[in-house]
């Protein structure tokens, strides 16, 4: 798939961020966004809209994104995240 | 499923359309049955009671549902058409907490075929799953996915995902067993929301059910119905009221002629479950809701021709069926499909019945109850002696109404049929 212009990853990455994907971005902090954990989040929000989970911002992923949706994020706090995932590894 | 970190303690939970889709062809009358629709998906599946609260009733209520636009007050603007739809806030203590939001830049439709605007209930029916406590899922086929997915048929058919059950169960439990008989059939459904209306059709004045003074009043497969004029109420076996407005008659009872403007008397018949409704000197059979057939005289049922009936009521200890008039009584035998020889007989067999009652039914516990004007007469399972403390009013017990006040005006027992024998009595004539 071609790559995603610079104005899609930066729609594409608040998009993600609005919906709890991607923690929201902190001035101080300015944490990096690794590429995986950006590729992570976006396969994660593939598996809620149904798409193949290919983890890049293809034409259709975007496309999804302005579906009619439900306001509210679909992962509730990256914190509440981390604990699902610290329990299924325990 | 997810779930959100709150839950509601409580299992009723009381909600009010605050303000209506003002660009939508959607009365208030249809947006209220789909949030009651909507609200009873999830509580059939949880034993939460949803309790519509009036618009005059000051209490705030659990789930407070509005049609906004753009910025409204929270911390989710809505974008105008299309983009984000609705959402809702998880349970909780704070004042927002269950309210429902809806963007009311969108076309909201019910019934329409997918592409036409955005179907209300469906939208609901995922709104109130958050305002319960469950997040978004990927599952394949939950109502809780993000994104809309069109239609979901006809709201009184529709049920829940196994997911989306599963997320409420952990949340609510399962649905707990009704302390009453189970019925042996599943209550009748809700009738359809009305069809849109032309916007400024008069809404008919309804009854106020505290008034009592019903027409009929039966136990139609464990839930009560009130009868009174075109209009019905519905009480379900939890003791909830489905709507503290009434149903329309002809619009729930399909096939019920327009002109029979009085429901006299109604029972559910428990060999096959049949319905039959009573007006004059006829009754008319429904399967479920549907009439079924032409209308029959009451003399099949063993009463001299032109007679009417006040009360009709199937007694579960015989398997009878018991029709009453003024201060007499019929007796039909189900099982034989035949009047029982020897009757009329004196009303005055059921000690402490009230002359010509509204009407009589029995309830899911089994006890019986004579109505008639704002008060009842219970009969304990099996006695045909009421009770020593009848009547008493009904409001407070069947109707959520307030116990009448001692006004002057409030409505007073009408006197009991005489106890059989003798009595020393002196009625005043205007006793």
């Amino acid at each position: 798939a071609p790559e995603p212009s610079a104005q899609d990853v930066s729609l594409g990455v608040e998009w993600l961020t609005r919906y709890g994907y991607l923690p929201p971005p902190h001035p101080a902090q300015a944490q990096l966004q690794s590429p995986a954990k950006l590729r992570d989040a976006i396969k994660v929000m593939q598996r809620f809209a149904g798409l193949p989970e290919t983890g890049i911002l293809d034409r259709v992923t975007m496309a999804t994104m302005q579906r009619p949706r439900c306001s509210l994020p679909d992962v509730l706090g990256v914190a509440e995240l981390v604990r699902r995932r610290r329990r299924r590894r325990r | 499923y997810a779930l959100s970190s709150s839950k509601w303690e409580k299992r009723t939970l009381t909600w009010r359309v605050r303000s209506f889709p003002q660009s939508s062809a959607l009365t208030a009358e249809t947006v209220r049955t789909l949030m009651h629709h909507a609200l009873s998906t999830w509580g059939i599946e949880s034993g939460l009671r949803f309790q519509e609260l009036d618009s005059q009733d000051p209490t705030e209520p659990d789930i407070l549902i509005d049609f906004a636009r753009a910025y409204h007050q929270d911390s989710y603007p809505f974008d105008g058409q299309g983009g984000t739809l609705a959402h809702a806030f998880f349970p909780g203590e704070h004042p927002i907490s269950g309210d429902t939001h809806f963007d009311d830049e969108e076309t909201w439709t019910y019934g329409s075929k997918d592409g036409e605007g955005t179907d209300l209930f469906a939208v609901a029916v995922h709104e109130f799953g958050h305002a319960l406590g469950l997040g978004h899922s990927s599952a394949p086929n939950s109502i809780m996915r993000p994104f809309y997915q069109g239609p979901v048929g006809e709201p009184h058919k529709y049920r829940l995902s196994q997911d989306d059950r599963e997320g409420l169960q952990q949340l609510y439990g399962k649905v707990p067993e009704t302390p009453y008989d189970k019925p042996t059939r599943k209550p009748l459904a809700p009738a359809p929301p009305p069809p849109a209306l032309p916007p400024d059709s008069p809404s008919l004045p309804v009854p106020d059910r505290c008034d009592g003074n019903f027409d009929a009043i039966a136990n139609i497969r464990g839930e009560i119905f009130f009868f009174k004029g075109p209009w019905f109420w519905r009480l379900q076996p939890s003791g909830q009221l489905v709507s503290p407005r009434p149903a329309r008659l002809h619009r729930f009872w399909e096939g019920l002629p327009a002109e029979v403007k009085v429901i006299q008397a109604a029972y559910a018949r428990h060999p096959d479950g049949r319905i039959l409704l009573f007006s004059g000197p006829q009754f008319w059979v429904f399967q479920d809701r549907q009439l079924e057939g032409a209308p029959r005289p009451l003399t099949e049922l063993g009463l001299p021709a032109g007679e009417e009936v006040d009360a009709v009521f199937s007694w579960p200890l015989n398997g009878k069926t018991y029709l009453i008039r003024g201060g007499r009584y019929w007796r039909y035998d189900e099982a034989a499909a035949r009047p029982d020889p020897g009757y009329p007989r004196d009303l005055s067999l059921w000690e402490g019945a009230p002359h010509a009652p509204d009407d009589v039914s029995v309830s899911n516990a089994g006890d019986t109850y004579f109505f008639k004007g704002a008060h009842y007469w219970r009969f304990p399972k099996g006695s045909v002696k009421a009770d020593p403390d009848s009547p008493q009013p009904m409001g407070p017990k069947w109707l959520d109404c307030p116990a009448p006040s001692a006004r002057p005006h409030s409505p007073r027992p009408p006197r009991a049929t005489l106890e059989p024998g003798t009595c020393d009595c002196s009625c005043e004539i205007n006793e």
